[in-house]
């Protein structure tokens, strides 16, 4: 319905401005209905501009700079209905250290109502891990689990299965 | 409600039977490129009720089933059961754990358990609507889907909105 | 014959003219997120001869022309000179250096220099044929585009190869 | 002409095999025409099979081996006619520390004859590099270049311009 559209809609604008913020200190970014007076069919419009850069189109953004902002827009529409748990697969990868920092740090705090399992290969993001599951091929073609825990303590190494 | 438990067997490169335990907070999957990593993702959208197999890199459904190596049979069936705690009751069962199980055989047959009982693909998605579980609510973000969100024309965009909202 | 020398000045985010020197072997461009490597590629590639806006992330080709920030003016023109080496004679000028400068003014006003004298494109073209340089030869491997050729139909990927052979 | 595309297909599909068995160290590619009798439209099938594993549709294969098969799959392609140079944006970007020490090898050795300029994010990578040059953004909005010679003894930083 267009009340139900145009309310939702209005929550993952003002979410996507503030995690936008957040994850590149400053900055501004917009969602945008291109045509306001066809609210169910409009197709929708992204703007962003990060600190100290002039507003430009965001295809001229850098690799790392379109995936911060998809990560700010993907969180602005979970926000509105959160699931349980989330499973993120390798969404950091075109992040350098200091974005994948501002990255796990908004997640620590999504993190407390939400459970996340984030597949990484980032040093930087695993350091923020509860719990850590290595997957393995010692038998060519075999997957296999080994956890090592760190909650608590000097981490464990052990053959879950 | 959180994730309790994935137990993964058969399904794509895990050829034994697999479990992971979860609790509340940030649990990290990491590990060398092609050991199984995304097709634990894929494992956990799949019991969720993933009817795309290219949503799953497959061409067909049973192409999830181990397929066998030089020293290993190929899997008659694969099976991915997913434990919730429902302490909180937010599902609307009387239970404090559900579990949902998928099977599918290489005939293409496919099974749904709810608690062991068996169920239909409807009565896994009703138990699932309302409390944001269902795959279309982000509870998967991909590796590399990300891009598309933010080069995708204002049209497609939308189609991605519709989906979450 | 090999690449000696870049000058970028005025392009994407160069604001400042900007040299970079190199050396037969491996040359590693490095940083931080957003600080410029991608647009040093894209400038290359402009400067060989790229037409297409979009192939450089652009709408339009002005939008290359650097655009100011809270502090600095935007620029009136981009321009970005390459400079080889043609010891060994694989271009057909008798230079032991080639420079091939490309500029772009506000107006959407183009315009080619070889050695310093103006230029058409198609003089630009014929320069690099036959030595493997015209882009459409892989001189340029970019980010995020090396999946598609793997994950492509055998139709699309037939489009790849044609431009290679 | 039909002899020039049947010659050059076949150079691609020798080479395909030979950098694909390297880059993997063992397994098996192909290169395919899907219809033999129409070679001037004929598509092209990719088939890979990395050591230890059963042969599948290249879909079913994770990001990195994907990326690493894309790599052969150009570098087959390139070794045709080989441009003088050849700049390399992030192409080791999904791969791991293992396979991303494989690439370099290889690369070490095409370097041989062709001059990389290579974009990286990886320190595994930057390890090869004769000269690394270092962009930076220390006024917004602003790159700037520092270069930073490795070839003989200690690094010297000095802004180039
Ligand atoms: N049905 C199947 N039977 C056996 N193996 C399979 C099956 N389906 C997929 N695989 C294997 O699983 C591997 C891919 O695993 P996955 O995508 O989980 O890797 P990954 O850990 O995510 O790696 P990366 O870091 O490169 O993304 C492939 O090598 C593929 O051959
Ligand atoms: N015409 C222009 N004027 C000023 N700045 C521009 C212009 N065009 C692009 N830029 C800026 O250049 C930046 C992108 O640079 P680039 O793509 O080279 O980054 P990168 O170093 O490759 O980063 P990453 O590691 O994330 O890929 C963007 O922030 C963009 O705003
Ligand atoms: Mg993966
Ligand atoms: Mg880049």
């Amino acid at each position: 319905s267009k009340e139900l559209f145009t309310s939702t809609f209005a929550t993952v604008q003002e979410n996507f401005k503030d995690v936008f913020q957040r994850l590149f200190e400053g900055g501004r970014a917009e969602l945008i209905l291109i045509d306001e007076g066809d609210v169910l069919e409009s197709g929708i419009e992204i703007v962003a501009r990060p600190p100290g850069k002039r507003l430009q189109s965001v295809s001229l953004l850098s690799g790392g700079e379109k995936a911060l902002t998809a990560i700010a827009l993907l969180f602005a529409l979970f926000m509105v209905k959160p699931s349980p748990f989330c499973l993120l697969d390798e969404i950091d990868a075109p992040l350098d250290d200091v974005n994948t920092g501002r990255f796990i740090h908004l997640l620590k705090e999504f993190a407390k109502r939400t459970q996340f399992i984030m597949i990484t290969h980032s040093k930087v993001s695993m350091e923020i891990a509860d719990v850590i599951y290595g997957v393995t091929m010692q038998e060519a073609g075999v997957s296999k689990i080994i956890s090592t825990k760190f909650k608590e303590g000097a981490p464990e190494g052990a053959p879950v299965s | 409600m959180y994730l309790k438990k994935l137990e993964i067997n058969g399904f794509k490169s895990f050829a034994d039977k697999t479990e992971l335990l979860f609790e509340p907070g940030i649990t990290s999957v990491v590990g060398p490129n092609g050991c199984g990593k995304t097709n634990v993702a894929d494992s956990v959208r799949w019991v969720m009720g993933e009817q795309s197999a290219k949503g799953l890199r497959a061409s067909e459904m049973t192409d999830v089933i181990f397929n066998g190596t030089d020293s290993r049979k190929a899997s008659s069936m694969a099976e991915v059961t997913l434990t919730l705690s429902n302490e909180d009751k937010s599902l609307p069962l009387e239970y404090d754990e559900i579990s949902i199980t998928r099977r599918v055989y290489r005939s293409g047959e496919s099974e749904y358990l709810i608690n062991k009982a068996i169920a239909r693909l409807k009565d896994v998605k009703e138990l699932f609507m309302g409390t944001g579980l269902g795959i279309s609510a982000y509870s998967v973000m991909a590796q590399g889907q990300m891009d598309q969100i933010v080069t995708s024309k204002p049209v497609e965009r939308r189609a991605i909105f519709e989906e979450a909202a």
